[in-house]
């Protein structure tokens, strides 16, 4: 803790350690820092409070503007596509969207394509019935691309405006399942023109560098739209979402702050960044 | 990667018969930017370094390796040691009047259910007469999915209607597993986050309850700077024997490991390579040590 507010060498250092200790992650942080002092002497800073102020500003520019959800401008029918590695919180995450478009007043319906992981299929059902949200399913082992067209004419037939498709976690390391990822998208693409709507890959708060990687990986497989950060009501500040909205231009669009349907707020830029110091 | 960053340092400062302090400094700054980029605490990878310059300033450079290759092979010995530890210590202890309990905890979609069912398929290849318990009761469908796992492998399930508290289910399981003549008692609980006070005196609860022999952390081989408080909290709380490294199969570094095993003393039983039962292995230092390193 300084005693004044100059711009010391501590002052650098502890700036450096609360983001590399909030996983902004070492080049980002050198960026930012670089940036910082580059600008301390173009405009003259003289204070902490002042380089602080900075910082917030240059961490919000990394952010991008927010972002809602987009829907469909040519379809009736919206497609959400959720992908992201094993345990993220996708199908929670699915819930709570499908709850909180429902109070809106949208026809939701949900896709179980999972079909995989045990219980998967349980697990949407029951919170489709909770929230009183139709979730289409079929057997356990079955074809995800087959239960995703299944959903696709349900939605259709039924007249819903929102579809939202749930997908196995899966590593983004891992071939086969990429490349089946890209057949599910290639399945929406064909049977609605714009869709999918979103692409929204959720990402756990508690991750590391490596959620960096995944984020590539998934926007260079099938792209992305939109990034949802979840758990942030844990101890973690999520900090590679400067470096995943900046590096890949996508916008972080929700977060998960715990485990019930009504813990999915709007992304705001300005209270993340003001977490990141909280 | 680390060696050639470390290669690029020695090729810019003049090649000695012994490694300078200046040297070392400029090698240790690569050395600390590798484990932060691995994930590994800041200040975590601050106290390892510190370490390794105390045992690399004035060691010869031995003949045939460079000083590059002298400083990562001190590194990696430093962190082989660290991970390794004490003989043993990363073996399950299970010996004693059966049944034995083993406890799982972690936080949210760690991996702990899956990597339940791999302990007890584990367990059951060396002769064990595996239990695996459902005490998550609050995630949707989480009972049926210890089931599920459970008659995959045909390994017993224990578990108990909505409404049940998951302190009074572990403790009945104890009594089914004398009932069935089961050796080990695998108990899987619900994530929880090491700041929700209600959740973690339940876990709290378990084990002044029913003493599990081994209480393993399982966490995700991608978590990030949190580890070490999220690690210390549970260790504060329940004591762990033991953790279990999941989602080793991805390309995470995985140096959360090295800051809970430096902050607590937890060492590595296993790790998960994944998603099927089968996808459990020992926990081999020297791997991880590499893997870390980058
Ligand atoms: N504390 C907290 N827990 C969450 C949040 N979102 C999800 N979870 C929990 O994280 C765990 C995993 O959630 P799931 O929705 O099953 O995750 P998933 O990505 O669908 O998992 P897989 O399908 O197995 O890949 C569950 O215990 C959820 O309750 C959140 O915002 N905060
Ligand atoms: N690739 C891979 N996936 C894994 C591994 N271990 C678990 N998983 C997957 O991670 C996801 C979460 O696993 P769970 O066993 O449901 O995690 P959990 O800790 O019980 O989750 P909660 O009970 O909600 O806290 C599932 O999709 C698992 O298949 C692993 O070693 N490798
Ligand atoms: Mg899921
Ligand atoms: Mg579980």
């Amino acid at each position: 803790v300084q005693e004044t507010d100059t711009i010391t060498d501590s002052l650098w250092d502890e700036l450096e350690e609360s983001l590399l200790g909030a996983d902004v992650g070492p080049s980002t942080t050198l960026w930012l820092i670089e940036r910082l002092r580059q600008r301390v002497s173009d405009e003259n800073l003289q204070t902490g409070s002042q380089v602080q102020y900075a910082l917030r500003e240059e961490l919000s520019t990394l952010l991008g503007k927010s972002s809602s959800l987009r829907f469909s401008k040519q379809s009736p029918l919206t497609v959400i596509l959720v992908i992201g590695v094993n345990g993220s919180g996708k199908t929670t995450t699915i819930a709570k969207m499908a709850y909180r478009l429902s109070q809106e007043g949208h026809q939701v319906m949900l896709a179980a394509g999972d079909t995989f992981r045990a219980a998967a299929i349980d697990q949407l059902q029951e919170w489709g019935n909770r929230i009183q949200v139709p979730v289409i399913s079929q057997k356990p082992n079955s074809d995800p691309g087959a239960v995703v067209f299944d959903a696709l004419q349900a939605a259709q037939s039924r007249g819903s405006d929102v579809l939202i498709v749930d997908t196995a976690g899966r590593l983004h390391t891992k071939f086969n399942l990429m490349e089946e990822l890209k057949k599910i998208n290639k399945i929406i693409q064909k049977f609605v023109p714009d869709g999918p709507h979103e692409l929204l890959m959720v990402i756990d708060a508690t991750t590391g560098q490596n959620a960096l990687l995944q984020a590539r990986k998934f926007a260079e497989d099938i792209g992305l739209t939109g990034v949802v950060i979840t758990k942030l009501d844990s101890t973690a500040k999520g900090g590679f979402a400067f470096a995943v909205a900046d590096d890949l231009g996508v916008p972080i669009k929700f977060i998960g702050t715990g485990e019930k349907v009504e813990n999915l707020m709007p992304f705001e830029p300005q209270n993340f960044v003001a977490a990141l110091f909280a | 990667n680390l060696s050639k960053r470390l290669e690029g340092i020695f090729n810019n400062l003049g090649g000695q018969g012994r490694l300078t302090e200046e040297d070392v400094n400029a090698a240790l700054r690569e050395v600390r930017l590798a484990l932060i980029e691995a994930d590994v605490n800041l200040k975590v990878a601050r106290q390892f370094v510190d370490r390794v310059k105390e045992k690399a300033i004035g060691a010869d450079v031995m003949g045939s390796l460079s000083p590059a290759q002298q400083v990562l092979s001190i590194v990696n010995e430093e962190l082989v040691e660290v991970l390794g530890g004490v003989e043993g210590d990363n073996k399950l202890n299970l010996g004693g009047t059966p049944p034995q309990i083993i406890m799982l905890v972690g936080l949210q979609g760690s991996g702990k259910t899956t990597t339940a069912a791999k302990l007890a398929n584990y367990l059951r290849k060396q002769g064990q007469r595996p239990l695996l318990v459902a005490a998550d009761m609050y995630r949707p469908a989480a009972v049926n999915q210890l089931k599920s796992l459970g008659r995959q492998l045909t390994i017993p399930v224990y578990s108990e209607a909505a409404g049940a508290d998951p302190v009074e289910i572990c403790v009945n399981s104890l009594d089914y597993a004398r009932e069935q003549a089961n050796t080990v008692v695998i108990l899987d609980t619900a994530g929880r986050l090491n700041i929700d006070e209600r959740m973690m005196n339940e876990v709290i609860n378990i084990r002044d309850r029913l003493h599990p022999r081994e209480v393993l952390l399982v966490a995700d081989a991608m978590t990030g700077q949190e580890a070490v408080h999220v690690a210390s909290d549970f260790n504060q709380a329940v004591s762990l024997t033991g953790m279990i490294l999941t989602k080793m199969d991805g390309d995470a570094r995985g140096g959360a490991a090295l800051s809970i095993r430096t902050v607590t003393g937890v060492p590595v039983k296993f790790m998960g390579v994944g998603e099927k039962t089968d996808a459990l292995e020992p926990f081999y230092p020297d791997r991880l040590a590499s893997r870390i390193l980058g």
